[in-house]
């Protein structure tokens, strides 16, 4: 519920600040929580520039925050040690953006009962509630999913717990720590009066007969059907999974019929990039013949091409199986484009062809790899509870691979653990050891068709090149120095690092609900990344003399470690104003330009992106690269023409001054000079 | 080489908001007052 008073409420973007003193995988945590809110929402982040308020990120005792915008100037909250977890993020940053915990809205008790008696002695005043002159739940039903309710285990003093759910079912539902609830997202919504997302673009399930505004090619063989389910497989949609009678619609291309290099093209509607890089991610089928493909195109518009131009992206590598199975795409796309589905018939004998559903196209990156586990509790029964991923690759070449653990046994499985390990690999000798500040980040994805819905749980681990094992080796050393030998399955001899990572990634309950089991299979969804970028101060701005601390440390690269040290004088708790210049108190810069001081007078820096800046005293106009092309054209047209102008003129006047000098002499010859012998 | 044990960030344990911030003083187990206003 949200603290009512429109002053609370922070402008978009909200202004951030990343102090040192974070620990690494928390920075890149917080930038992935970011992407969330954008996706999800309309709430956008920007570093902070230099405005009045803006909310400083640092690392002290716990994860706390304050609620609203106190309009304080720095406004603090805080990720301790074990705070680096997205959804403990999302939660600390729906405080700052104006929210209190949902268990203490004004009709609490028509939803939960507090025990009062199970509550530790002197904590009652955590279960107060806030009636409806302070708070508003912005008319959004109760929402025991929300990600800021307690669990039920709040303040405890024994092991009862103090929160019971009036509807039982819920009793295991308070508490989750996965990600923001539909309730969340309708609530955030409604307070920043959010209409659209930042970075998503499309979703479609292919439920209804417009089939989300996709046009059949031109030009093919064949068309998409809009079918509820094929013969040969699928027998039923990826969206319902069969589970809804006469609703389930997937699209088909068949390849049962047709001659060899028959096609059929399914583009989408229009989309209008913001960011220039996209992921679309989508579930297919293939019951077709391994020569069937499916191929991934891009129609982009440009002034240059109006009807567009198609470029191929990739091709669908999937083989035939009878599941559906997880693609993504990559793309980098800036002007207006379709996504364009081919389907080709290859050279062989075919029941059946390719089938797509559960699309989703936004502005994100797409994960690095897809563990597609079948069947995963039979599956992880089979392993004895320890599932190891194939052997994957970093973009920069790190061999590694991640391990799932079921804690308990089959009879009582309790909760879920994740492990990355590095393994021995191609690229060892060329690497860099111990592997440093890479993020590997590991998401059980919620199979939602819708991406805004989705609950995925993510946890990440960043390794520190310093660390070191209880028998004083670096941990993240080449595997084949501090691993285990072992063989795959093919024969192949290989090393294992030890993993680092939780035991506690999920509970069996919560593993059980949603959609991470869709059919019974789960997906991890797993990335690499490099994030030695953020062992570097964020850049603050440019100072005047009254901005001291902060600066300090402006991009300096400090000794690699996963906990950096603060630069700035320590951490504190009271409030302190902005490093802004004062002369910049009443001199406004607008969209949203930065003021600074320059010879002791305040002038003001404007926003600049590649396609076009602010330009004025106050950054009050707009100029796009477009604008100075015409004025460059235009300007040199009329150069031109002066020029052609001037040469005619020069040239009339010589022509005549010529011709006039021609019939003088005609008129009246010169005299002959004539010689005397 | 004897095999090396995997490391739990968590130290085993399922730690919420609230655990991680246990015997903090802050309201509702991770609120911050603005000292000022909300007194």
């Amino acid at each position: 519920n949200s603290i009512i008073g429109e002053q609370y409420r922070w402008p978009i973007p909200v202004p951030y600040f990343l102090e040192d003193s974070l620990e690494i995988n928390a920075k890149a945590l917080v930038l992935e929580a970011f992407e969330r809110y954008r996706l999800k929402s309309c709430i956008d982040f920007k570093p902070w520039e230099g405005e009045t308020n803006y909310i400083s990120v640092f690392k002290d005792s716990g994860c706390y925050s304050y609620v609203g915008n106190l309009r304080r100037g720095k406004q603090q909250l805080s990720l301790g040690t074990n705070c680096d977890r997205i959804a403990t993020i999302q939660h600390e940053f729906l405080h700052a953006l104006g929210f209190w915990h949902e268990q203490s809205r004004a009709d609490r008790d028509d939803y939960v009962i507090i025990m009062w008696d199970r509550i530790l002695s002197g904590r009652e005043h955590n279960f107060n509630t806030y009636d409806d002159t302070r708070s508003s739940a912005l008319n959004v039903p109760y929402d025991y999913t929300s990600v800021m309710h307690y669990s039920k285990t709040a303040f405890q003093n024994g092991s009862e717990p103090t929160i019971v759910t009036r509807i039982p079912a819920f009793s295991d539902v308070i508490g989750q720590r996965m990600d923001f609830s539909d309730y969340d997202l309708e609530k955030l919504n409604r307070l920043y009066n959010c209409s659209s997302s930042l970075t998503f673009l499309d979703t479609c399930t292919f439920e209804y007969n417009n089939i989300c505004g996709m046009v059949q090619g031109t030009g093919d063989n064949a068309d998409w059907q809009h079918v509820l389910n094929i013969p040969n497989g699928p027998s039923s949609d990826h969206s319902n999974m069969g589970n809804c009678k006469d609703s389930g619609y997937f699209m088909h291309f068949s390849t049962a019929t047709g001659n060899t290099g028959h096609k059929a093209f399914l583009e989408s509607r229009l989309f209008y990039p913001k960011r220039g890089f996209q992921c679309l991610e989508f579930f297919y089928y293939n019951s077709g013949h391994e020569t069937d493909q499916l191929n991934i195109w891009i129609r982009e518009y440009t002034d240059a091409y109006p009807n567009g131009t198609l470029t191929f992206i990739s091709t669908v590598d999937g083989h035939p199986a009878d599941y559906w199975q997880l693609y993504h795409v990559s793309l980098n796309v800036s002007n207006k484009f379709r996504v364009v589905f081919e389907g080709v018939k290859g050279n062989g004998i075919s029941t059946g062809g390719f089938s797509i559903d559960d699309i989703n196209l936004s502005e994100t990156r797409c994960p690095h790899h897809v563990w597609h586990i079948r069947n995963f509790t039979e599956e992880s029964a089979k392993q004895n509870g320890s599932l190891y991923s194939p052997p994957l690759y970093s973009k920069d070449g790190y061999a590694f691979q991640v391990l799932i653990r079921v804690t308990g046994d089959a009879e009582k499985p309790y909760d879920l653990g994740i492990y990355f390990l590095l393994i021995s690999g191609a690229n060892d000798d060329t690497l860099q050891w111990p592997c440093s500040l890479r993020q590997a980040t590991m998401v059980l994805m919620d199979q939602n068709p819708d991406i805004r819905k989705r609950m995925s749980n993510l946890r990440s681990i960043t390794t520190d090149p310093e660390y070191k094992t209880s028998n004083d080796l670096y941990f993240w050393d080449r595997p084949d120095r501090v691993g285990t030998p072992l063989t795959f399955p093919n024969g192949t001899q290989y090393f294992r690092g030890p993993g680092l990572g939780t035991s506690a990634y999920i509970t069996h309950d919560r593993l059980h609900s949603r959609d991470f089991l869709k059919g019974g299979d789960a997906f991890i969804l797993l990335s690499v990344d490099d994030v030695t970028y953020l062992n570097s101060s964020q850049p603050t701005p440019k100072p005047t003399a009254a901005l001291t601390t902060q600066s300090s440390g402006s991009n300096t690269t400090r000794v690699p470690g996963i906990t950096t040290t603060a630069l700035i004088s320590g951490p504190s708790i009271t409030t302190v104003e902005p490093n802004v210049p004062n002369h910049c108190k009443d001199y406004e810069c607008k969209n949203d330009g930065v003021c600074t001081v320059e010879d002791e007078k305040p002038i003001c820096r404007c926003k600049v992106t590649s396609d076009w800046w602010y330009v004025g005293e106050r950054c009050e106009k707009r100029v796009s690269s477009q604008d100075t092309v015409i004025i460059a054209v235009s300007s040199s047209v009329t150069i031109f023409v002066v020029m052609l102008a001037i040469t005619l003129v020069s040239v009339y006047c010589l022509k005549k001054k010529h011709k006039k000098q021609l019939t003088r002499v005609v008129e009246n010859p010169p005299l002959e000079k004539t010689s005397a012998f | 080489v004897p095999e090396l044990k995997d490391v739990d960030v968590d130290g085993g344990k399922n730690l919420d908001i609230l655990d991680v911030n246990e015997g903090l003083d802050l309201f509702e187990g991770d609120i911050k007052f603005n000292e000022v206003s909300e007194l």
